[in-house]
């Protein structure tokens, strides 16, 4: 099934 | 020292009432060209941004930056004191421990003044880079609000399909399955019922509702949402300010 990935994965700490 | 003026206290009412039930404890970063805020929900699932540029204040100063780390449901209950026509007026020193609101009553002499304890937020900063786009589309808010609402009973997710010049919103569930078909339309009359689409590449994603049923809280705040998509990246829903804008961030789910 399909999941719910988390942001952070998506976008860099600055 | 910061000193922020809005000509009506509802502006202020309808943004923290947009954000308050997804991030309750963030820093408001008060700079001279407005104040921004960048929080994630608890889950890590959804971030919000705002911007309320120096333009949407009828009087806005801020020497120095500020930041301002505030209980969001504290606040709520400051902000609910003041009548929606108010003038509403932030204030606060260089490196306060405090932030005062000030309402005043444009008919009567009438100021109330609040002070809110302010707390240290410590929270990560993301750095959001400009994204390539498959699909753009730009609906009546309170549209899109009816869309989530209605699918949400029957599913947790919602698939968004875009092809050439339709959009549809599905959901399928124990109960069976909805859809929602909605095709560009231009009102001249009314610029803001229209719904344009604009699209480099067919999408077929699917959502989580109960995040978009927190997006969907901002919807008093203007007559349009831009939603943007793309395959394996956040998309990006927009709702403008009158100076500036909130817009949250979520990502499809996808298969592992």
């Amino acid at each position: 099934g399909k999941t719910q990935p988390t942001i952070s994965r998506f976008f860099q700490r600055s | 020292m910061l000193e922020g003026k809005f000509d009506e206290a509802s502006l202020l009412k309808k943004i923290i009432d947009a954000i308050k039930d997804c991030v309750q404890l963030c820093n408001f970063n008060c700079t001279e060209k407005g104040i921004t805020l960048q929080a994630v929900d608890d889950s890590r699932v959804l971030l919000v941004s705002l911007l309320i540029g120096e333009e949407a204040f009828t009087d806005y100063r801020c020497d120095r930056n500020i930041t301002l780390g505030v209980d969001l449901s504290s606040f709520s209950k400051m902000i609910k004191c003041g009548n929606n026509e108010d003038f509403l007026t932030l204030i606060a020193e260089d490196s306060p421990d405090t932030v005062l609101v000030v309402f005043e009553d444009k008919n009567r002499e009438r100021i109330s003044e609040y002070s809110l304890k302010l707390m240290d937020i410590d929270n990560e900063f993301l750095k959001i880079d400009d994204m390539d786009y498959d699909s753009v589309i730009t609906m009546p808010a309170g549209e899109f609000a009816k869309i989530v609402r209605d699918l949400k009973n029957l599913s947790e997710s919602l698939g968004i399909l875009v092809t050439k010049d339709t959009v549809k919103f599905l959901s399928e569930g124990d109960i069976g399955s909805g859809s929602v078909v909605v095709k560009p339309f231009t009102d001249l009359e009314k610029p803001e019922n229209s719904v344009k689409v604009s699209l480099k590449k067919p999408v077929n994603l699917t959502f989580g509702l109960k995040y978009l049923s927190d997006i969907i809280k901002a919807t008093n705040l203007a007559e349009s949402v831009t939603i943007k998509i793309a395959d394996k990246v956040p998309a990006l829903f927009e709702y403008k300010l009158p100076s500036g804008y909130l817009r949250f961030y979520l990502a499809p789910k996808f298969d592992e």
